[in-house]
Protein backbone atom coordinates (compact mmCIF):
# COMPACT_ATOMS: atom_id res chain seq x y z
CA UNK A 1 0.00 0.00 0.00
CA UNK A 2 1.14 3.11 -0.75
CA UNK A 3 1.38 4.90 2.26
CA UNK A 4 -2.40 4.42 2.82
CA UNK A 5 -3.36 7.82 4.60
CA UNK A 6 -2.24 9.67 1.59
CA UNK A 7 -3.96 7.41 -0.84
CA UNK A 8 -7.18 8.30 0.57
CA UNK A 9 -6.52 12.22 0.98
CA UNK A 10 -5.85 12.29 -2.87
CA UNK A 11 -5.94 9.51 -5.83
CA UNK A 12 -3.28 8.94 -7.82
CA UNK A 13 -3.49 7.84 -11.32
CA UNK A 14 -1.56 6.44 -13.80
CA UNK A 15 -1.71 8.27 -17.56
CA UNK A 16 -0.37 6.38 -20.41
CA UNK A 17 0.69 9.33 -22.60
CA UNK A 18 1.64 8.71 -26.69
CA UNK A 19 4.08 11.06 -28.06
CA UNK A 20 4.81 11.38 -31.66
CA UNK A 21 7.72 12.77 -32.36
CA UNK A 22 11.04 14.05 -30.53
CA UNK A 23 10.06 17.97 -29.61
CA UNK A 24 6.69 15.90 -27.29
CA UNK A 25 9.81 13.57 -25.88
CA UNK A 26 11.44 16.31 -25.06
CA UNK A 27 8.74 18.03 -23.65
CA UNK A 28 8.13 15.27 -21.36
CA UNK A 29 11.54 15.15 -20.07
CA UNK A 30 11.28 18.56 -18.92
CA UNK A 31 8.59 17.71 -16.89
CA UNK A 32 10.03 14.69 -15.50
CA UNK A 33 12.47 17.10 -13.90
CA UNK A 34 9.73 19.60 -12.00
CA UNK A 35 10.50 17.85 -8.72
CA UNK A 36 7.38 19.58 -7.08
CA UNK A 37 4.76 17.63 -9.29
CA UNK A 38 6.02 14.34 -7.52
CA UNK A 39 5.80 12.65 -10.80
CA UNK A 40 6.69 8.58 -10.90
CA UNK A 41 7.44 8.04 -14.37
CA UNK A 42 6.59 4.38 -15.22
CA UNK A 43 8.21 3.93 -18.26
CA UNK A 44 10.56 6.86 -19.28
CA UNK A 45 10.56 8.97 -22.09
CA UNK A 46 12.78 7.93 -24.66
CA UNK A 47 11.62 7.88 -28.00
CA UNK A 48 8.00 8.27 -29.88
CA UNK A 49 7.82 4.84 -30.44
CA UNK A 50 7.36 4.06 -26.93
CA UNK A 51 4.27 4.94 -24.85
CA UNK A 52 5.47 6.85 -21.55
CA UNK A 53 3.18 6.25 -18.28
CA UNK A 54 3.82 8.51 -15.36
CA UNK A 55 1.89 8.28 -11.89
CA UNK A 56 0.72 11.52 -10.48
CA UNK A 57 -0.55 12.62 -7.09
CA UNK A 58 -4.08 13.48 -7.52
CA UNK A 59 -3.33 17.39 -6.32
CA UNK A 60 -1.38 17.52 -9.73
CA UNK A 61 -3.14 15.59 -12.00
CA UNK A 62 -5.48 18.43 -13.10
CA UNK A 63 -2.56 20.35 -13.61
CA UNK A 64 -0.60 17.45 -15.28
CA UNK A 65 -3.26 17.26 -17.67
CA UNK A 66 -3.69 21.00 -18.09
CA UNK A 67 -0.19 20.89 -19.52
CA UNK A 68 -0.57 17.96 -21.87
CA UNK A 69 -3.33 19.86 -23.52
CA UNK A 70 -1.77 22.75 -23.80
CA UNK A 71 0.97 20.76 -25.86
CA UNK A 72 -1.39 18.94 -28.05
CA UNK A 73 -0.02 16.18 -26.02
CA UNK A 74 -2.15 12.92 -26.70
CA UNK A 75 -2.94 10.48 -23.57
CA UNK A 76 -4.81 8.38 -21.92
CA UNK A 77 -5.79 6.65 -18.61
CA UNK A 78 -4.27 3.82 -17.69
CA UNK A 79 -5.06 3.58 -14.17
CA UNK A 80 -8.18 5.29 -13.09
CA UNK A 81 -7.55 5.07 -9.26
CA UNK A 82 -4.36 3.57 -7.97
CA UNK A 83 -5.92 2.32 -4.81
CA UNK A 84 -8.41 0.66 -6.31
CA UNK A 85 -5.92 -1.43 -7.86
CA UNK A 86 -3.55 -1.79 -4.74
CA UNK A 87 -6.90 -2.82 -2.65
CA UNK A 88 -7.76 -5.74 -5.22
CA UNK A 89 -3.96 -6.73 -5.51
CA UNK A 90 -3.59 -6.74 -1.65
CA UNK A 91 -7.38 -9.09 -1.75
CA UNK A 92 -5.98 -11.36 -4.17
CA UNK A 93 -3.31 -12.01 -1.83
CA UNK A 94 -4.86 -12.69 0.88
CA UNK A 95 -7.89 -15.19 -0.91
CA UNK A 96 -4.64 -16.92 -2.30
CA UNK A 97 -3.09 -17.11 1.13
CA UNK A 98 -6.76 -19.11 2.29
CA UNK B 1 2.72 -32.23 6.35
CA UNK B 2 6.00 -31.45 4.38
CA UNK B 3 4.70 -29.08 1.62
CA UNK B 4 6.03 -29.72 -1.87
CA UNK B 5 6.28 -27.75 -4.94
CA UNK B 6 2.81 -29.10 -6.35
CA UNK B 7 1.19 -27.14 -3.33
CA UNK B 8 2.85 -23.77 -4.03
CA UNK B 9 0.76 -21.36 -6.00
CA UNK B 10 2.58 -20.07 -9.20
CA UNK B 11 -0.02 -17.81 -10.09
CA UNK B 12 -0.25 -15.04 -7.19
CA UNK B 13 2.38 -13.14 -5.50
CA UNK B 14 4.05 -14.12 -2.35
CA UNK B 15 5.93 -12.58 0.41
CA UNK B 16 9.64 -12.93 0.52
CA UNK B 17 9.26 -15.82 3.39
CA UNK B 18 7.22 -17.33 0.93
CA UNK B 19 9.71 -17.06 -1.99
CA UNK B 20 12.47 -18.51 0.10
CA UNK B 21 10.41 -21.42 0.91
CA UNK B 22 10.31 -22.15 -2.11
CA UNK B 23 13.59 -22.42 -2.72
CA UNK B 24 14.09 -24.85 -0.39
CA UNK B 25 11.37 -26.90 -1.70
CA UNK B 26 12.95 -26.69 -5.21
CA UNK B 27 16.28 -27.33 -3.26
CA UNK B 28 14.58 -30.88 -1.95
CA UNK B 29 12.33 -32.03 -4.41
CA UNK B 30 15.33 -31.65 -7.08
CA UNK B 31 18.63 -32.49 -5.10
CA UNK B 32 20.05 -34.18 -7.64
CA UNK B 33 20.47 -30.92 -10.00
CA UNK B 34 19.30 -27.80 -7.52
CA UNK B 35 20.87 -26.23 -4.60
CA UNK B 36 20.41 -23.14 -2.91
CA UNK B 37 23.32 -20.45 -2.54
CA UNK B 38 24.02 -17.50 -0.53
CA UNK B 39 26.16 -15.13 -2.61
CA UNK B 40 26.10 -12.43 -0.18
CA UNK B 41 23.57 -10.37 2.35
CA UNK B 42 21.49 -7.09 1.78
CA UNK B 43 21.66 -3.96 3.13
CA UNK B 44 19.50 -4.89 5.66
CA UNK B 45 20.74 -7.72 6.17
CA UNK B 46 18.79 -10.36 3.93
CA UNK B 47 20.15 -13.44 2.39
CA UNK B 48 20.60 -13.22 -0.93
CA UNK B 49 19.92 -16.96 -2.81
CA UNK B 50 20.69 -17.94 -5.89
CA UNK B 51 19.32 -21.37 -7.25
CA UNK B 52 22.13 -23.61 -8.78
CA UNK B 53 20.89 -25.68 -11.49
CA UNK B 54 23.73 -28.19 -11.92
CA UNK B 55 24.74 -31.92 -13.12
CA UNK B 56 28.46 -32.07 -12.23
CA UNK B 57 31.25 -31.26 -13.64
CA UNK B 58 33.71 -28.29 -12.38
CA UNK B 59 33.19 -24.63 -13.54
CA UNK B 60 31.26 -25.20 -16.47
CA UNK B 61 30.29 -22.42 -18.95
CA UNK B 62 27.48 -20.98 -16.99
CA UNK B 63 24.13 -18.83 -17.75
CA UNK B 64 22.88 -16.29 -15.24
CA UNK B 65 19.50 -14.63 -15.17
CA UNK B 66 17.52 -12.56 -12.24
CA UNK B 67 14.91 -11.14 -11.43
CA UNK B 68 13.42 -8.26 -9.35
CA UNK B 69 16.17 -5.73 -9.08
CA UNK B 70 13.19 -2.66 -9.07
CA UNK B 71 11.32 -4.23 -6.06
CA UNK B 72 8.20 -3.17 -7.56
CA UNK B 73 8.18 -5.45 -10.89
CA UNK B 74 6.29 -8.09 -9.39
CA UNK B 75 5.74 -9.96 -12.26
CA UNK B 76 9.48 -10.49 -12.56
CA UNK B 77 10.06 -11.96 -9.14
CA UNK B 78 6.88 -14.46 -10.04
CA UNK B 79 7.91 -15.55 -13.55
CA UNK B 80 11.47 -16.44 -12.11
CA UNK B 81 10.38 -18.70 -9.12
CA UNK B 82 7.98 -19.89 -12.14
CA UNK B 83 10.77 -20.76 -14.23
CA UNK B 84 12.65 -21.99 -11.26
CA UNK B 85 10.31 -24.84 -11.35
CA UNK B 86 9.93 -25.21 -14.85
CA UNK B 87 13.79 -25.71 -15.52
CA UNK B 88 14.27 -28.20 -12.61
CA UNK B 89 11.37 -30.31 -13.61
CA UNK B 90 12.34 -29.54 -17.79
CA UNK B 91 15.72 -31.85 -16.94
CA UNK B 92 14.98 -35.38 -18.19
CA UNK B 93 11.68 -34.69 -19.85
CA UNK B 94 12.15 -31.38 -22.60
CA UNK B 95 15.67 -32.78 -24.77
CA UNK B 96 16.82 -29.25 -25.18
CA UNK B 97 16.88 -28.57 -21.34
CA UNK B 98 18.07 -31.49 -20.52
CA UNK B 99 21.43 -30.86 -23.14
CA UNK B 100 21.74 -27.75 -22.04
CA UNK B 101 22.22 -29.03 -18.38
CA UNK B 102 24.28 -31.33 -19.27
CA UNK B 103 26.52 -29.58 -20.72
CA UNK B 104 26.19 -25.79 -18.96
CA UNK B 105 24.66 -24.22 -15.21
CA UNK B 106 22.48 -22.16 -15.04
CA UNK B 107 22.36 -19.37 -11.67
CA UNK B 108 19.23 -17.94 -10.70
CA UNK B 109 18.63 -14.71 -8.44
CA UNK B 110 14.92 -14.83 -8.28
CA UNK B 111 15.19 -11.87 -5.99
CA UNK B 112 17.95 -9.35 -6.67
CA UNK B 113 16.59 -6.62 -4.19
CA UNK B 114 15.20 -8.54 -0.95
CA UNK B 115 15.09 -4.99 1.22
CA UNK B 116 13.24 -3.08 -1.82
CA UNK B 117 10.39 -6.14 -2.20
CA UNK B 118 9.39 -6.60 1.36
CA UNK B 119 8.70 -2.62 1.24
CA UNK B 120 6.87 -2.87 -1.24
CA UNK B 121 4.79 -5.40 1.10
CA UNK B 122 4.99 -3.52 3.93
CA UNK B 123 4.57 0.47 3.10
CA UNK B 124 5.25 1.32 -0.24
CA UNK B 125 4.08 -0.87 -3.13
CA UNK B 126 5.48 1.78 -5.83
CA UNK B 127 9.35 1.45 -4.06
CA UNK B 128 11.48 0.42 -7.06
CA UNK B 129 15.36 1.04 -5.29
CA UNK B 130 17.46 -0.26 -3.08
CA UNK B 131 16.81 0.60 0.92
CA UNK B 132 20.85 1.77 1.91
CA UNK B 133 20.64 5.31 3.83
CA UNK B 134 22.28 8.37 1.53
CA UNK B 135 24.81 10.56 3.60
CA UNK B 136 23.81 13.67 4.16
CA UNK B 137 20.11 13.27 2.86
CA UNK B 138 17.04 12.18 4.15
CA UNK B 139 16.04 10.33 1.35
CA UNK B 140 16.44 6.30 1.35
CA UNK B 141 17.87 4.38 -1.76
CA UNK B 142 19.64 3.95 -4.87
CA UNK B 143 18.37 2.89 -7.91
CA UNK B 144 20.08 -0.56 -8.52
CA UNK B 145 20.28 -0.40 -12.26
CA UNK B 146 22.13 2.67 -12.44
CA UNK B 147 24.67 1.76 -10.00
CA UNK B 148 26.87 -0.53 -12.10
CA UNK B 149 30.09 0.27 -13.54
CA UNK B 150 29.30 0.98 -16.95
CA UNK B 151 29.10 4.68 -18.11
CA UNK B 152 28.34 4.89 -14.47
CA UNK B 153 26.73 9.04 -13.40
CA UNK B 154 26.33 9.11 -17.42
CA UNK B 155 23.19 10.52 -18.71
CA UNK B 156 19.53 8.73 -17.73
CA UNK B 157 20.85 8.74 -13.89
CA UNK B 158 20.24 11.34 -11.44
CA UNK B 159 22.98 12.53 -8.76
CA UNK B 160 19.75 13.32 -6.37
CA UNK B 161 18.96 10.67 -3.73
CA UNK B 162 15.32 11.87 -3.47
CA UNK B 163 15.37 10.89 -7.66
CA UNK B 164 13.96 7.15 -8.74
CA UNK B 165 17.13 6.83 -10.79
CA UNK B 166 19.52 7.76 -8.19
CA UNK B 167 22.83 5.88 -9.27
CA UNK B 168 24.35 6.49 -5.79
CA UNK B 169 27.38 7.61 -4.42
CA UNK B 170 30.11 5.29 -6.51
CA UNK B 171 29.78 2.19 -8.96
CA UNK B 172 28.67 -0.69 -7.07
CA UNK B 173 27.92 1.07 -3.66
CA UNK B 174 24.86 -1.28 -3.14
CA UNK B 175 25.92 -4.07 -1.42
CA UNK B 176 22.97 -6.04 -3.60
CA UNK B 177 25.30 -5.16 -6.83
CA UNK B 178 28.59 -5.85 -5.59
CA UNK B 179 27.03 -9.35 -4.64
CA UNK B 180 26.30 -10.36 -8.12
CA UNK B 181 29.58 -8.49 -9.67
CA UNK B 182 31.68 -10.57 -7.39
CA UNK B 183 29.92 -13.99 -7.66
CA UNK B 184 30.05 -13.34 -11.86
CA UNK B 185 33.63 -12.69 -11.70
CA UNK B 186 34.62 -14.85 -8.90
CA UNK B 187 32.84 -17.42 -11.14
CA UNK B 188 35.16 -16.53 -14.35
CA UNK B 189 32.75 -18.40 -16.46
CA UNK B 190 29.34 -17.01 -17.38
CA UNK B 191 28.72 -16.76 -20.67
CA UNK B 192 25.05 -15.14 -20.82
CA UNK B 193 23.87 -12.68 -18.30
CA UNK B 194 19.65 -12.09 -18.42
CA UNK B 195 17.92 -10.21 -16.30
CA UNK B 196 13.95 -9.61 -15.80
CA UNK B 197 12.51 -6.41 -15.49
CA UNK B 198 8.78 -5.24 -16.23
CA UNK B 199 7.33 -3.75 -18.20
CA UNK B 200 7.25 -2.38 -21.77
CA UNK B 201 7.27 -6.18 -24.14
CA UNK B 202 11.10 -5.57 -25.12
CA UNK B 203 14.08 -7.31 -25.68
CA UNK B 204 16.63 -5.22 -24.60
CA UNK B 205 20.59 -5.43 -25.51
CA UNK B 206 23.19 -3.23 -24.61
CA UNK B 207 24.17 -0.48 -24.60
CA UNK B 208 22.08 2.47 -22.33
CA UNK B 209 25.28 4.52 -21.71
CA UNK B 210 26.36 5.36 -24.85
CA UNK B 211 24.27 5.32 -28.26
CA UNK B 212 26.93 3.25 -30.12
CA UNK B 213 26.17 -0.40 -31.19
CA UNK B 214 27.61 -3.12 -29.20
CA UNK B 215 30.72 -5.45 -31.54
CA UNK B 216 28.86 -8.13 -30.99
CA UNK B 217 25.43 -6.37 -32.86
CA UNK B 218 25.11 -8.18 -35.62
CA UNK B 219 25.12 -11.66 -33.95
CA UNK B 220 22.56 -10.49 -31.12
CA UNK B 221 20.03 -8.92 -32.81
CA UNK B 222 20.00 -10.96 -36.73
CA UNK B 223 16.97 -11.98 -37.75
CA UNK B 224 17.04 -15.56 -36.84
CA UNK B 225 18.01 -15.17 -33.54
CA UNK B 226 14.97 -12.12 -33.20
CA UNK B 227 12.86 -14.25 -35.38
CA UNK B 228 13.92 -17.48 -33.23
CA UNK B 229 13.04 -15.53 -29.73
CA UNK B 230 9.63 -13.74 -30.57
CA UNK B 231 6.95 -16.17 -31.42
CA UNK B 232 3.64 -14.58 -31.68
CA UNK B 233 3.10 -14.72 -28.09
CA UNK B 234 5.78 -12.81 -27.04
CA UNK B 235 6.04 -9.82 -29.80
CA UNK B 236 9.40 -8.98 -28.39
CA UNK B 237 11.19 -5.99 -30.50
CA UNK B 238 14.88 -5.98 -29.93
CA UNK B 239 15.40 -2.29 -29.34
CA UNK B 240 18.65 -0.55 -27.98
CA UNK B 241 18.28 0.53 -24.83
CA UNK B 242 16.85 4.11 -23.91
CA UNK B 243 19.24 6.30 -22.52
CA UNK B 244 20.05 4.77 -19.14
CA UNK B 245 23.40 4.31 -17.20
CA UNK B 246 25.03 2.36 -15.40
CA UNK B 247 23.13 -0.88 -16.43
CA UNK B 248 23.57 -4.32 -15.08
CA UNK B 249 23.58 -5.63 -18.67
CA UNK B 250 26.20 -3.25 -20.45
CA UNK B 251 28.61 -3.77 -17.06
CA UNK B 252 28.04 -7.64 -17.95
CA UNK B 253 28.52 -6.75 -21.97
CA UNK B 254 31.55 -5.04 -21.26
CA UNK B 255 33.52 -7.33 -18.55
CA UNK B 256 33.15 -9.79 -21.52
CA UNK B 257 29.99 -11.43 -21.90
CA UNK B 258 28.97 -11.38 -24.97
CA UNK B 259 24.95 -12.98 -24.47
CA UNK B 260 23.64 -10.03 -22.16
CA UNK B 261 19.80 -9.28 -22.42
CA UNK B 262 17.39 -7.35 -19.87
CA UNK B 263 14.04 -8.61 -20.68
CA UNK B 264 10.71 -6.44 -19.86
CA UNK B 265 8.03 -8.15 -19.84
CA UNK B 266 4.25 -7.64 -20.29
CA UNK B 267 2.65 -4.83 -21.14
CA UNK B 268 -0.88 -4.92 -21.34
CA UNK B 269 -1.37 -1.37 -21.24
CA UNK B 270 -3.74 -1.50 -18.60
CA UNK B 271 -1.76 -1.86 -14.99
CA UNK B 272 1.75 -1.17 -15.32
CA UNK B 273 3.59 -2.59 -12.35
CA UNK B 274 -0.11 -3.95 -10.57
CA UNK B 275 -0.54 -6.83 -13.26
CA UNK B 276 -2.93 -9.21 -11.98
CA UNK B 277 -1.97 -12.15 -10.48
CA UNK B 278 -4.01 -13.94 -12.95
CA UNK B 279 -1.14 -13.14 -15.88
CA UNK B 280 1.67 -14.28 -14.15
CA UNK B 281 1.93 -17.36 -15.48
CA UNK B 282 1.04 -16.16 -19.23
CA UNK B 283 3.74 -13.51 -18.75
CA UNK B 284 6.09 -16.76 -17.12
CA UNK B 285 4.86 -18.84 -20.51
CA UNK B 286 5.76 -16.46 -22.79
CA UNK B 287 9.12 -15.11 -21.29
CA UNK B 288 9.97 -18.94 -20.98
CA UNK B 289 9.63 -18.79 -25.38
CA UNK B 290 12.39 -16.29 -25.06
CA UNK B 291 14.47 -17.48 -22.73
CA UNK B 292 14.87 -21.06 -23.66
CA UNK B 293 15.64 -19.70 -27.30
CA UNK B 294 18.47 -17.53 -25.73
CA UNK B 295 20.10 -20.33 -23.66
CA UNK B 296 19.87 -23.03 -26.36
CA UNK B 297 21.76 -20.50 -28.93
CA UNK B 298 24.36 -20.08 -25.87
CA UNK B 299 24.49 -23.79 -25.49
CA UNK B 300 25.43 -24.08 -29.08
CA UNK B 301 27.74 -21.15 -29.50
CA UNK B 302 30.50 -21.42 -26.74
CA UNK B 303 33.06 -18.76 -27.43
Amino acid sequence: TVSADLMFSCRHQVLRIKTRNEEEVKQLQLLESLEHLELDFWTSPSSPALPVDVRIPANNVQAVKAILESHGIEYSILIEDLQVVLDQEKRDMADSQQ
Amino acid sequence: RERTTSTFNYGTYHSLDDIYAELDHLAYEYSDIVSKLEIGRSYENRPLYVLKFSTGGRNRRAIWIDAGIHSREWVTQASAVWMAKKIASSYGQDPSITSLLDNMDIFLLTVTNPDGYVFTHTTNRMWRKTRSRNQGSLCIGVDPNRNWDAGFGGPGASNNPCSESYHGPRANSEVEVQSVVNFIENHGNIQAFITLHSYSQLLMYPYGYKCTQPADHVELVRPELKSLLCSPLCLFSLSLSDQASGGSIDWSYDYGIKYSFAFELRDTGRYGFLLPASQIIPTAQETWLGLKKIMEHVRDNPY
